[in-house]
């Protein structure tokens, strides 16, 4: 049966798409079969695979055309799936909120998939939406990369507290980590803003830190994983520290 | 009369928040009486400014429990006042939407204030929600931050799209600038984006690129604008000319 993780953070820009795309083909490149799902209508996550074309179905058509899940599968690899996000979700909030059962909604959609994958892995939206909601409400467990800046800290507290209000909704939510993401040593607030995250989350706080690598916006643009693009690369090693951290809890 | 820009951008950490506090900043240094509008849940422009305790009338009592807008307003200095926001405004948007005239909400707020700001600058919440149409249909200009990486490019077109489509609930909007921020020359990445952002809005792309300057992420902890934080680092310099481009429009 599939562990079902949701990367989610309401500030923008903090690492979220990067992370599942990177745990995600880390995870396939241990053998395991990973279903990464698309929730954004920006669908970083889609370009980051280098799928460029809107594909015929996508997130839209499942959430709004009742479309079958399994129509929508594009197979980046044997191991490694995924269901594409599409910019036409942009301002379909509205829409979707009118659907019965609307936090419910993709809970529902992975349900049949659930013994087909080992892994399935949903990247949020920035900012605290329906769709963001629907990510909580079928997850097990949440992780929330963080980038290592001063406004990183503002909001987390009341992140954390909308998660606790989740959990009446999806009783077996609960966090599986903060990863603190785009890390630069150098930088004397990032250091501080580190230490304030591991005081507050202790044991949640994983210990692999994502250091900032120009590899990592590289490989973006390259439309692969950073595995893939530069195998040698601090954000390679980094990731693959982290999937190792992930994969045993 | 007021001129009222917002500024916005679906991407998430792209310096909306900051170039709305330190243009704000700079405006009201040139004499302009500025009233800045914090309308996002994460309320990173309010905590910017220094304000860590939750004033007790923000955004959240002004949309929903009918407070006065004036009763709202924080006077950083003289000449440059805020409407600040509050957390509670997270998971808030489902409330939102059952108002009537829910898109119009801050178009009617802000009105009464119109006379008495020469500039009333609203910083948007990351994706396209409906506290980010609120904002669009309030302004007359929206100015896009962009962030100088690969990504910026994605969805970049769409949300064009999507303020083509405001235009025809705000009849008077339309883009004041593309702005490119967080620059760093020294990466490839960098270079090439901007060059493909420059080529797609021609006169739109504003002729000052704001560099990455670790200055304006320490004044953000600092809880101040670049300019009083350290006036002679390239963030002030470069919001400097920012400002002096956008007061010519
Ligand atoms: N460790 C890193 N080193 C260098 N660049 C990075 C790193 N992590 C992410 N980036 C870059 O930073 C930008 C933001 O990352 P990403 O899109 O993954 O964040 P996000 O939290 O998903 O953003 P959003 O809130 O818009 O969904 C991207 O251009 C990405 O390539
Ligand atoms: N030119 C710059 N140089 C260095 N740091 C910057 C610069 N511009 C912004 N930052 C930092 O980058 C982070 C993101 O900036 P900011 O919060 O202004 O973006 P945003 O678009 O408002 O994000 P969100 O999508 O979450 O609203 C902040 O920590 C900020 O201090
Ligand atoms: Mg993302
Ligand atoms: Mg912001």
């Amino acid at each position: 049966m599939a562990k079902i993780y949701c990367f989610s953070n309401h500030k923008g820009g903090t690492g979220k798409s990067t992370t599942c795309l990177n745990v995600g083909a880390g995870l396939a490149n241990q053998g395991n079969k990973v279903l990464l799902i698309d929730l954004d209508p920006q669908t970083n996550l889609t370009v980051m695979l280098g799928i460029y074309d809107r594909p015929k179905v996508t997130l839209y058509e499942l959430l709004l055309e009742n479309e079958k899940i399994e129509k929508s599968i594009i197979k980046i690899s044997e191991k490694l799936h995924l269901v594409p996000s599409s910019l036409d979700l942009s301002g379909a909030e509205i829409e979707i909120s009118q659907q019965k059962q609307r936090d419910q909604l993709i809970k529902k959609m992975i349900s049949p998939l659930e013994s087909r994958y080992d892994y399935i892995l949903i990247d949020a939206p920035p900012s605290m939406s329906l769709l963001t909601l629907n990510g909580l409400v079928a997850a097990q467990k949440v992780f929330i990369p963080v980038q290592s800046e001063f406004l990183a800290l503002n909001g987390l507290a009341k992140f954390i507290e909308i998660i606790e209000k989740i959990k009446k909704l999806n009783k077996e939510l609960e966090i599986g980590g903060v990863i603190a993401t785009r890390y630069d040593h150098r930088k004397v607030l990032n250091r501080g803003v580190v230490d304030k995250i591991r005081e507050l989350f202790g044991d949640k706080f994983m210990k692999t830190v994502i250091r900032e690598n120009i590899a990592l916006a590289e490989s973006v643009a390259g439309g692969m994983d950073i595995f893939t693009y530069s195998p040698k690369s601090n954000g390679a090693e980094d990731y693959n520290l982290l999937v190792n951290e992930i994969s045993k809890l």
